[in-house]
């Protein structure tokens, strides 16, 4: 920029403002550090007091854990407020320079909060010298002061009874932290508007609740989340489809999940694994009629597993097994999944179903490390 | 890596490194399979267009291309769609190369665990990467063993985080041992029975490693992600 340092190139990513030019390069950014989402201000300037280059350096730094820890001893009542100015100093839109903490609110924050450290150990953080910060009122500086609606706790505390802020984990958490112990108070998961799985009493946002995704250990969260026509299936995002698009080999589902473990191993007593596929949602045998080896390589390969290592053909018993059977023109399918390769049929000539034994691919082996004798 | 040592070509030969111009070398990565790769999703965060990727393996020193070095650029990459920036949370993503690699005793991929397998606390795996060391970066592979710890130990040193299912914790109460910025997406791996080597973690987080380090690093859990990352590669290699 002309006048003053602009922030680092784009690395062309589509982030840039596409009239960034020369002359308007702003400073002033929304604050996004999570620990300070509830100030009486909302844009902030880089680098901070502490010497952070972007607030995701912040958001990983010793100080913001240290500050939110450090709240809890109830050392200062503005302590939270102070921490914030240095770590996401408010940004004056007009002229985009940053606006520090007055020297009072620097130095009542370590005269009262410093001997607490030095209890455990720990040094007040080596680059808030309070002398760096101007006097309240002097030459029209302006400087930040807390007034009395400045919240003393982060949106990552939880608000004791008594005023005290304990650190959000430890809500609910099976001990009490708050000195009037109201943090084990209230902690059915309707009072904290949370949702509650049945069987394990786990409490979740409502936003995970039939986002397809499994939480609860009984899977109750995804279940009821969507009602299907009779002749039709629910995927695992809940939409319906057809109950004959189910393992055709096309995804009908937007995530898939009607494609998913069609074609499986299914064991039997005498610990043979015949062939299986999941057509229509319906189990099904496949028909050794004019079987070659290298669908017992794709079978495999679909399966995730390594090369066929036996393949036979067995005689079934049952009499009205429902078969699959290959398409009479399979060969020239190419580049597809092996259950798009079969039909239903009314028959199977030989009677026979396939057992297949796959390999498992090989793996987390380091031929390179071996010893070697000297 | 902290408090580890520099290792030796061919002992990780599931190790890559995921590298984007001008940085080179970003993150760390895992081969799991001969076309496809796993790293963590911060990785990508604000570079998520395939094209400015490419995956190196079979090295040992970053800066001395090895004869037994392969190269690849990058297919697709896929995040976890609950990935969650702010509380890095399904830190995972699976890429897939734009060709298969070729596998060599310098090449070859890790087992991944069943999903019933699960770290019991107090085993002790390795970590590996080309990440911070505390003092510098290096440009030899670096190896550290580390010790798993269980859930509720960790979350009593990461009161600002919420340690959940899908993370694993390893490491020392003094931090001696631990991963380091650049180390994220790299592998912890265990020693099965019977000499296999299986990926239970991808680095994803920790304190501050540079100074004061304290507590241990945290790690995406794999087993926790083994279904959704074979349907992934089903279904992008199958349902294309």
């Amino acid at each position: 920029c002309l006048y003053n340092s602009c922030l680092g190139s784009c690395d062309g990513s589509s982030l840039c403002d596409t009239n960034n030019n020369l002359n308007n390069c702003s400073q002033c950014e929304p604050i996004t550090l999570e620990l300070c989402m509830n100030l009486p201000y909302d844009y902030t300037y880089y680098p901070n007091y502490l010497g952070h280059r972007t607030q995701k350096e912040a958001s990983i730094s010793w100080e913001s854990s240290l500050f939110p820890a450090l709240v809890q001893t109830n050392c200062y009542k503005y302590l939270m407020f102070f921490a914030c100015t240095i770590l996401v100093p408010k940004c004056d839109m007009n002229t985009s320079q940053r606006i520090p903490p007055c020297r009072a609110l620097c130095e009542h924050s370590k005269e009262r909060c410093e001997s607490v450290l030095g209890i455990v150990g720990l040094q007040w953080p080596e680059d808030t010298d309070c002398n760096q910060f101007p006097e309240e009122n002097s030459d029209n500086q302006t400087c930040l002061m807390p007034n009395e609606d400045v919240e003393e706790c982060s949106p990552s505390h939880f608000k004791c009874g008594s005023g005290r802020c304990v650190l959000a984990s430890r809500r609910c958490n099976g001990e009490p932290d708050c000195d009037d112990d109201s943090d084990e108070e209230n902690c059915g998961c309707e009072e904290r508007n949370l949702w509650e799985c049945p069987t394990d009493k786990q409490c979740l946002q409502h936003t995970v609740i039939c986002d397809g995704f499994p939480d609860c250990s009984d899977h109750m969260d995804e279940k009821n989340c969507s009602f299907c026509q009779d002749d039709e299936l629910e995927c695992a995002n809940h939409e319906c489809v057809s109950r004959d698009q189910w393992c055709d080999g096309e995804a009908h589902c937007l995530d898939s999940s009607d494609e998913w473990d069609c074609v499986t191993l299914s064991k039997n007593v005498d610990s043979f694994s015949f062939l299986t596929v999941y057509r229509s949602a319906t189990e099904h045998l496949v028909c050794g009629d004019d079987w070659q080896e290298t669908l017992s390589q794709l079978a495999c390969k679909q399966m995730g597993l390594g090369e066929p290592s036996m393949t036979e053909l067995i005689q079934e018993q049952k009499q009205d097994q429902e078969w699959l059977i290959l398409h009479s023109n399979w060969r020239i399918f190419n580049g597809t999944t092996l259950h798009e390769l079969l039909v239903k049929g009314p028959s199977c000539h030989s009677r026979s179903k396939i057992s297949l034994l796959c390999s498992k691919q090989d793996c987390g082996r380091r031929p390179a490390a071996r010893m070697n004798k000297r | 890596i902290l408090g580890g040592r520099t290792s030796r070509p061919g002992r990780w030969p599931w190790q890559c490194s995921l590298q984007s111009e001008p940085s080179g070398h970003v993150c760390g990565c895992v081969l799991i399979a001969k076309k496809w790769v796993l790293t963590v999703a911060h990785c990508f965060e604000g570079r998520e267009t395939a094209a400015a990727w490419k995956v190196v393996f079979g090295i040992n020193n970053l800066d001395h291309p090895s004869s037994y070095m392969q190269t690849r650029l990058v297919k697709t990459i896929i995040l976890h769609p609950r990935y969650s920036r702010a509380v890095v949370d399904y830190d995972i993503s699976i890429v897939e190369l734009g060709e298969d690699i070729s596998e060599t005793s310098y090449v070859r991929p890790v087992c991944l665990p069943s999903m019933l397998q699960s770290l019991e606390p107090d085993t002790y795996c390795y970590i590996t990467g080309w990440g911070h060391m505390g003092h510098k970066m290096p440009f030899k592979l670096q190896e550290g063993e580390v010790r798993v710890i269980s859930l509720e130990q960790c979350q009593s040193y990461f009161d600002m985080k919420t340690i959940t299912t899908r993370m694993i914790c390893a490491g020392y109460e003094s931090g001696t041992v631990d991963s380091c910025m650049g180390d994220s997406g790299g592998p912890l791996v265990c020693e099965q029975p019977g000499g296999q080597w299986t990926l239970f973690g991808l680095t994803s987080w920790g304190s501050v490693c540079f100074s004061k380090v304290l507590g241990p690093g945290v790690y995406s859990n794999v087993s926790y992600f083994v279904e959704w990352i074979e349907r992934q590669i089903y279904i992008h290699t199958f349902l294309v």
